[in-house]
């Protein structure tokens, strides 16, 4: 089963 | 001081309307460019992104960067007391306390003034960084929400998979299956009914259908909708808005077997 990704793993932070 | 005045307040109550849902509180970003905002929901699955561009006010000042911190619940009770049509201009002092709304009606020579109060709002902004998606799909944006509510009565997630032949959003349930694919269609007479695909490499993902049935709010801002994908990337779904403005969603994928 798949887990559901966060944004913040991909998008770093400013 | 921050003046913007928008010919319709349809567009601002559609916005608000389609990411009100996702996120709660959020500052509203002003410079000479135009209002910008940017938010993630509480649990970090997805980003909203707006930009209303300067161009899409007539007129629009604003003489120093101000960040509005506006709960959306209560500028939805606000901005209910405008009628679509009405004009609408959004004002702020350079350090303000309050978003004054005005909604005019020159028909009835009605005119509306409405101070919401803001809130001090330490949002995280994330780097959306530059990404050549590997497919780059434009189809009719009320398409897109039918399928997104079809298959969510399914199933929570939808896997999505492009090919040069078309694209294909397809769930597995605990009372069945369902796909639907879409090919590539040009309709000269409604070329809002457009499916586009521009392809590099196949891609293949899975996404929390909650949040694409979401992020489908906002079918009413624009009769066609984007999605750009890239394996192992957040998908963007994209609303354009007239002169360049855009609401922009990205949802993290799901990862893993």
């Amino acid at each position: 089963k798949k887990g559901q990704g966060s944004i913040m793993s991909f998008f770093g932070k400013k | 001081m921050l003046e913007a005045r928008l010919e319709q307040a349809d567009l601002l109550k559609k916005v608000v309307d389609a990411i009100k849902d996702l996120v709660q509180d959020c500052n509203f970003d002003c410079n000479d460019s135009g209002v910008a905002l940017q938010a993630m929901d509480n649990s970090h699955v997805a980003l909203v992104s707006m930009m209303l561009k300067a161009e899409s006010f007539s007129p629009y000042r604003c003489d120093r960067n101000v960040a509005l911190g506006v709960n959306l619940t209560s500028l939805t009770k606000v901005l209910r007391a405008a009628q679509n049509e009405d004009i609408l201009t959004l004002k702020a002092e350079d350090a303000p306390d309050v978003l004054n709304l005005v909604f005019e009606n020159t028909d009835s020579d009605r005119l509306s003034e409405y101070d919401l109060k803001l809130m001090d709002i330490d949002q995280e902004h994330l780097g959306i960084p530059d990404t050549e998606y590997a497919a780059t799909i434009s189809l009719p944006s009320v398409e897109f929400r039918r399928i997104c509510v079809d298959l969510m009565a399914l199933s929570e997630s939808v896997s999505i998979e492009t090919s040069k032949d078309g694209i294909k959003f397809s769930c597995a349930g605990d009372i069945g299956n369902g796909a639907v694919t879409l090919r590539p269609n040009t309709n000269v007479e409604k070329p809002d009914q457009n499916v586009e695909i521009e392809l590099t490499e196949p891609v293949a993902l899975t996404f929390s259908l909650k949040y694409l049935v979401n992020f489908c709010k906002a079918a009413g801002l624009s009769k066609t909708v984007k999605l750009c994908l890239s394996n192992e990337v957040p998908l963007l779904v994209e609303y354009a808005l007239a002169g360049s403005s855009y609401l922009r969603f990205y949802l993290a994928p799901k990862i893993g077997d």
